[in-house]
């Protein structure tokens, strides 16, 4: 609800998004023929950066030793 | 090498899907590569079960996390067969492992390779090519505000934290990109997908690069 506190909270959060987003874009190269990245408002932007890292960013490179090589190939092996 | 190829383009890469509040972006890289082999090795290209991996892959974490490479070797060791996702649904949360009674249809790998790239996109560019989609991991912090056009900065390597699909490459312009399928539904970046500036290992994209063999 408009007004509530959680309300509030994410609107201070989308607030810092926008900061976020300006300071994205002031770095962005123009080049002939290619569109630079650009950042601005989507479905993260009510989402503190902890919380979106929380949800979204749980890859990880594994200390399996099949991780890391130059080349790994189960057919070479075989 | 071509100045432009897309496996998309070409028809062998399924929908954009979205993991939702699940942290399966591993699953979602690897079952999306799987589905490109086998439609690239001549069947049709099925919309296979993520639910399945995030459930039955016991070296990974389901909805918590996991590696594309350790869900690679889960498939070829055990020789799971992936059902079409429509029969193994996507539930956006860890699950117990079902196991289903043998059917007609099923995918499994013949094995999968894993590289690093770091030193050598093009090296890349050819396994694209040759082999299909490949699985990678990425560090995706400035990602939550991507709307289009080629990341060229914000991104480091060595601090992967995302996997995603490369589904191919484009030279034609002044910055070179790799073309990039992700898993947060097409409302995200350029229809659900995120160009990445090739050459300088740009988020890390070539750090970690594996595919399956059919």
């Amino acid at each position: 609800k408009v007004g509530s506190k959680i309300f509030q909270k994410r609107y201070q959060i989308f607030l810092k998004s926008l900061q976020r987003h300006k300071h994205l874009n002031t770095l962005t190269t123009s080049t002939n023929g290619t569109v630079p990245a650009y950042y601005g408002v989507n479905q993260f932007s009510d989402l503190s950066a902890e919380e979106f890292s929380n949800l979204y960013l749980k890859s990880y490179s594994t200390n399996y030793t099949l991780d890391k090589p130059m080349k790994t190939s189960t057919v070479n092996n075989s | 090498l071509p100045l432009r190829f897309d496996w998309k383009e070409k028809k062998f890469v399924t929908q954009v899907k979205n993991q939702l509040s699940c942290g399966a972006c591993w699953a979602f890289s690897i079952v999306g590569a799987v589905e490109s082999a086998y439609a690239i090795k001549g069947h049709s290209l099925e919309e296979l079960s993520v639910q399945q991996v995030i459930d039955c892959s016991y070296l990974d974490s389901g909805c918590n996390g996991g590696s594309t490479v350790s869900a690679l070797h889960w498939l070829n060791q055990t020789q799971t067969k992936l059902l079409r996702a429509s029969e193994y649904t996507y539930k956006v949360q860890t699950g117990l492992c079902h196991y289903f009674r043998p059917t007609e249809f099923g995918v499994s790998i013949n094995g999968y390779e894993a590289y690093d790239f770091s030193c050598c996109e093009e090296e890349m560019m050819n396994m694209l090519i040759n082999h299909g989609p490949l699985a990678v991991i990425v560090d995706a912090v400035s990602w939550q505000d991507y709307l289009g056009g080629i990341i060229q900065h914000h991104c480091s390597s060595g601090e992967a934290n995302h996997a995603v699909l490369v589904t191919g490459f484009d030279r034609t312009g002044d910055i070179p990109f790799w073309i990039v399928k992700n898993s947060w539904g097409t409302t995200w970046g350029k229809d659900g997908y995120v160009y990445i500036k090739m050459g300088e290992n740009m988020c890390g994209i070539a750090d970690v690069v594996s595919f399956p063999l059919m």
